[in-house]
């Protein structure tokens, strides 16, 4: 989708 | 030894429509607190975070933490074999690489065992932290379900705007533009009828319709929603399980052209 960032980068991995 | 009771199936199987659009397959991570999925969609645009607690369970038995991947295709076919009325129990040994799932009718006279294998996924974890929102609505599931299945005949995104006074969707296409504002509620008699905003800072969001539809699916296992918004961060899509736990979806909001 366009303009849609990948959700992995909002959040840290643990 | 895992052991996890329901003394209804109904609850396992809206759970399962709520993740199955979205997912493939999920680790189910069992422990004494309860059982925890968390899974980024196919496309790594949404992920979903659901929460079982023990204590909600009709019996729960975990003695050593458990990952347990599965298809959700696959649980789909056998939660399927289940009446909506039969009690599920969920087992595993310890190291298992197989699953079973066990369904007995209220009378007892009909027990069903299904066994699965297990998968082994290779999902990393994220960390999500506890946040202050800047706008946090609640308001019926079904008219959330409504209002995006209604603005998705229109665009692909829907725009959500949440003041103090309402909040706002909106959406516009090639055929036209709608817009359903809905304003929060004063004494209903319904707590579930209720619309409740509680906002810091006003927010002007844009949101994939599809995603917000997909998440749509978790509407028959709670009748009210709670949408979680900041600017630039993901949208929390909430739905409570009475007792049990909840669902959650997060969505980053679209970047505007």
């Amino acid at each position: 989708t366009s303009g849609q960032k990948n959700i992995g980068s909002f959040f840290a991995p643990k | 030894m895992f052991e996890a009771r329901l003394n209804n199936a109904t609850t396992l199987k809206k759970i399962l429509d709520a993740i199955k659009d979205l997912l493939n397959e999920g680790t189910f991570d069992c422990s004494d607190s309860g059982i925890q999925l968390q899974a980024m969609d196919n496309s790594h645009v949404s992920l979903v975070s659901l929460t079982l607690r023990s204590d909600g369970f009709d019996k729960f038995r975990c003695d050593r933490n458990l990952s347990m991947g599965m298809n959700l295709g696959s649980m789909a076919k056998i939660l399927k074999c289940a009446n909506n009325d039969d009690t599920v129990t969920i087992k595993a040994q310890d190291n298992a690489d197989t699953v079973t799932f066990m369904f007995e009718s209220q009378n007892q006279e009909k027990v069903s065992d299904y066994e699965m294998k297990l998968m082994n996924l290779d999902q990393e974890h994220l960390g999500i932290p506890e946040t202050d929102y800047s706008c946090v609505v609640r308001m019926p599931a079904m008219e959330f379900a409504r209002i995006c299945r209604d603005l998705a005949q229109f665009s692909e995104s829907v725009v959500i705007c949440c003041t103090k006074e309402g909040v706002k969707f909106s959406a516009s296409g090639d055929v036209g533009s709608a817009n359903v504002k809905l304003a929060q509620t004063f004494n209903v008699d319904k707590e579930e009828e209720a619309i409740v905003i509680e906002m810091q800072e006003p927010v002007v969001l844009t949101f994939a319709c599809r995603y917000l539809n997909a998440f749509t699916k978790a509407t028959p296992l709670s009748n009210q929603v709670q949408l979680s918004m900041s600017a630039d961060v993901p949208l929390v899509v909430e739905y409570r399980i009475a007792e049990l736990g909840h669902i959650r979806y997060y969505l980053a909001p679209k970047i505007e052209d």
